[in-house]
C-alpha cells in the first residue's frame, strides 16, 4: 500500500485512531451537493457561531473521544465509550478547523428531491458537529489522512491504480511519455488544496514574498518563497514556504506572470480578512529521471547550478526539472557549494535513475540570504 | 484565526440521496 502523508500511521488508520476532543455541541445547515470552497468556509464559520458560547459565557461542553478510521468517524463519551454519533466516511462532506476549533460535516440525507425545473439542485442536510482541541488541526489532518487512504482503496477496487490517476490525465499535454514526478499526484489530490483565511489590520500587508513557480511548472503560479516575521500569513500558522498560491479572494492567479500575482496581493491591502487557495508544497522538490543510458540526452542546460532552459516533452521536463530551479542535491548529495564543472560531470555520469532535488533560485536566494525579501 | 478545509474526495462517488440518518 502506497503511504499517504499525514499524522498516522497508515496501518493504524485502517484499524482506527482515537484522540481525545471536548465536544461542544451540533447545528443543521442546508447545503448543496458540492459547494465552492468559499461557501464550505462560511458554513463552518456559521456552524462554529452557532454552537460556541459568546466570549465571557460558559461554554457547555463534554469530554469525548474521537475514533477516526478508513471506514467511519465515531464520538465516543470518554467515560463509558458510548457511541454518540456515528458517520460511514462516505458521507462525511468535509472537516474543518478553525484555531482550536474542529467543525465536522456530514451528509444526513436528500432535504428536497430534485424539483423538475433545469436549474433545481439537490440539497442536502448537514449535520455539524463542532469540538475544541488543542489538537485540532493534528485530528483534522488525520481525518483528511482517513480520507485520503479511503479514496486510493476506493480507487483500486475500482480497477484504477492511484498513481496513474494524474499521469493518464497528463498525456494530451505532454505526449505518451510518463511523468515520473509526483507533481501532478500531488496537485490533484484535494487533500493538498487547502483554503485559507487570513486576518489583519486594514492597510496592513499579507507579509508574503512571492517568486515563480518556474518555466515546465505544471501548476504555473505564484510560490510562497518567504514568510515576514510576525506578518498576518506567518500569525495565521496555515502557509509555508515553498506553498503554491493559486487565487487570492477566489480570483485565480494559475498563469498569470509573477508581476500580476503580486499586484492581486497588494491589492487587499485594504481588507481585513482575506482568502487564499493554495497547495501546500515542500520547499524543495524532487525530480526523478529516467535515463536508461547515459548517452541518452537529459533534455535540459544548467549554468551555475541553476536549470536554465529544457526540452520540452524530454526526460527532465517529464521528470519534474524546472527552469528557473536552483539544483540542490543529485542523487543525494548536496551541490549547492560545488562548481559547475563538476555539477555538469555528475549529471552526465548520471543514469539509469537520478534524483534531483531542486527550489526556485529566488527562493534560494531569499533563504541564504543574497537578496532581501520584498514582502507584499 | 486561520480556517482550513478538508475535503473528502468520496464525496464525488457517493450515490446521491444516500447518506447517514
Amino acid at each position: 500500500l502506497q503511504e499517504v502523508p499525514g499524522p498516522c500511521d497508515h496501518e493504524d488508520l485502517l484499524d482506527g485512531v482515537i484522540f481525545g476532543a471536548k465536544y461542544l455541541g451540533s447545528t443543521q445547515l442546508v447545503s448543496e451537493r458540492n459547494p465552492p470552497p468559499s461557501t464550505r468556509m462560511a458554513q463552518a464559520r456559521e456552524a462554529m457561531d452557532r454552537v460556541k458560547a459568546p466570549e465571557g459565557e460558559t461554554q457547555p461542553m463534554t469530554e469525548v473521544d474521537l475514533f477516526v478510521s478508513t471506514k467511519r468517524v465515531k464520538v465516543l463519551t470518554a467515560d463509558s465509550q458510548e457511541a454518540m454519533m456515528d458517520h460511514a466516511l462516505q458521507t462525511i462532506s468535509y472537516i474543518a478547523d478553525i484555531g482550536n476549533v474542529l467543525v465536522l460535516m456530514a451528509r444526513r440525507r436528500l432535504a428536497r428531491r430534485p424539483a423538475p425545473q433545469a436549474h433545481s439542485r439537490q440539497l442536502y442536510r448537514m449535520i455539524c458537529h463542532v469540538f475544541h482541541s488543542e489538537d485540532a488541526q493534528l485530528i483534522a489532518q488525520a481525518i483528511g489522512q482517513a480520507f485520503s487512504v479511503a479514496y486510493r482503496q476506493f480507487l483500486r477496487e475500482s480497477g484504477i491504480d492511484p498513481s496513474q490517476v494524474g499521469a493518464q490525465q497528463s498525456l494530451g499535454a505532454t505526449g505518451p511519455g510518463h511523468l515520473h514526478n509526483g507533481d501532478l499526484d500531488h496537485f490533484s489530490n484535494s487533500e493538498n488544496c487547502r483554503e485559507v483565511c487570513i486576518e489583519k489590520r486594514r492597510g496592513e500587508g499579507l507579509g508574503v514574498a512571492l517568486v515563480e513557480s518556474g518555466w515546465g511548472s505544471l501548476l504555473p503560479t505564484a510560490v510562497i518563497a518567504n514568510l515576514l516575521h510576525g506578518g498576518p500569513a506567518e500569525r495565521s500558522g496555515a502557509l509555508s514556504i515553498g506553498d503554491r498560491l493559486t487565487a487570492i479572494n477566489g480570483t485565480s492567479l494559475v498563469g498569470l506572470p509573477l508581476a500580476a500575482c503580486q499586484a492581486a496581493v497588494r491589492e487587499v491591502k485594504s481588507q481585513t480578512l482575506v482568502t487564499l487557495s493554495i497547495i501546500h508544497c515542500p520547499p524543495v522538490t524532487t525530480a526523478i529521471i529516467r535515463r536508461p543510458h547515459a548517452r541518452e540526452q537529459l533534455g535540459f542546460c544548467v549554468e551555475d547550478g541553476i536549470i536554465c532552459s529544457l526540452l520540452r516533452g524530454g526526460i527532465a521536463e517529464r521528470g519534474g526539472v524546472r527552469v528557473g530551479h536552483r539544483i540542490i542535491e543529485i542523487n543525494g548529495h548536496s551541490v549547492v557549494a560545488t562548481p559547475h564543472a563538476r555539477i555538469i560531470e555528475l549529471l552526465t555520469e548520471a543514469h539509469v535513475e537520478v534524483h534531483i532535488k531542486t527550489m526556485p533560485a529566488a527562493t534560494y536566494r531569499l533563504l541564504t540570504g543574497q537578496e532581501q525579501p520584498v514582502y507584499l | 484565526s486561520a480556517l482550513t478545509i478538508t475535503v473528502n474526495p468520496m464525496e464525488k462517488h457517493e450515490e446521491p440521496g444516500h447518506g447517514e440518518e
